[in-house]
């Protein structure tokens, strides 16, 4: 049973070894073929090119997609806290009958943009 | 195609910073 | 699911001998040349559209980085 066992094995790894064999004799037929010339690439080039832009895609797909999350928490923290502090002063106004200086027209558009 | 996937998702981003940079000036108009 | 793992294997690396097999004509025909040479230029075009991406996400790393600055000013200031 070993013996079969064994004998599967190396027939499994001499299918792999050729399949490697005939995929490096194919590329290297179209290479030879068809050299890259300035600008113009061969097939098996291009195949590896678009590979390498599909996985980076990728890459940058994963990298991408967790700044917006985080993005968005910050401005909602930044926006609580701001929303905080305005009430805390309302409240100090009051308790001092302190009058403080209307909101400028700028600070009206950026209170606006966080809100 | 993955040239469309790559231009929706790069028009995405710049929205977003465009967003984000008028929140940071916003913020610091009223931080002053 | 060895057995499964090693036949997809085997299976992806046959795919891979069929893809390059019918693209070994590809360079002779001109009209299969020119589509050649048109996916090279399309991917030029993506890789700079990446290359712009790229920073894109740098730059937005960055605007992250400020922002949770501003959390900490801004709470800063709540607590004056």
């Amino acid at each position: 049973m070993e013996a079969e066992v064994d004998k599967l094995e190396l027939m499994f790894q001499k299918a792999d070894s050729d399949l490697d064999y005939i995929q490096y004799r194919l590329e290297y037929e179209i290479k030879t073929n068809y050299p890259d010339s300035a600008g113009k690439k061969n097939p098996v080039t291009l195949l590896k090119e678009l590979s390498a832009i599909k996985s980076r895609y990728q890459t940058l797909q994963v990298r991408f997609k967790p700044i917006a999350g985080a993005q968005k928490e910050t401005k909602s923290r930044i926006c609580a806290t701001f929303s905080k502090t305005m009430t805390l002063i309302q409240e100090l106004q009051k308790q001092t009958d302190l009058e403080l200086l209307p909101l400028t027209e700028e600070e009206k558009t950026a209170a606006e943009q966080l809100r | 195609t993955l040239k469309d996937e790559v231009n929706i998702i790069l028009d995405k981003a710049s929205l977003e910073s465009q967003q984000s940079i008028g929140f940071i000036k916003a913020t610091k108009i009223l931080m002053k | 699911s060895d057995l499964e793992q090693l036949c997809s294997h085997i299976n992806e690396k046959i795919g891979n001998i069929k893809k390059t097999l019918s693209l070994r004509n590809c360079g002779k025909e001109p009209t299969l040349k020119t589509i050649l040479n048109k996916i090279g230029d399309e991917i030029i075009v993506v890789n700079e559209l990446l290359n712009k991406l790229e920073l894109e996400i740098q730059y937005q790393e960055q605007t992250n980085i400020s922002l949770k600055v501003m959390v900490f000013l801004v709470m800063k200031q709540n607590k004056k």
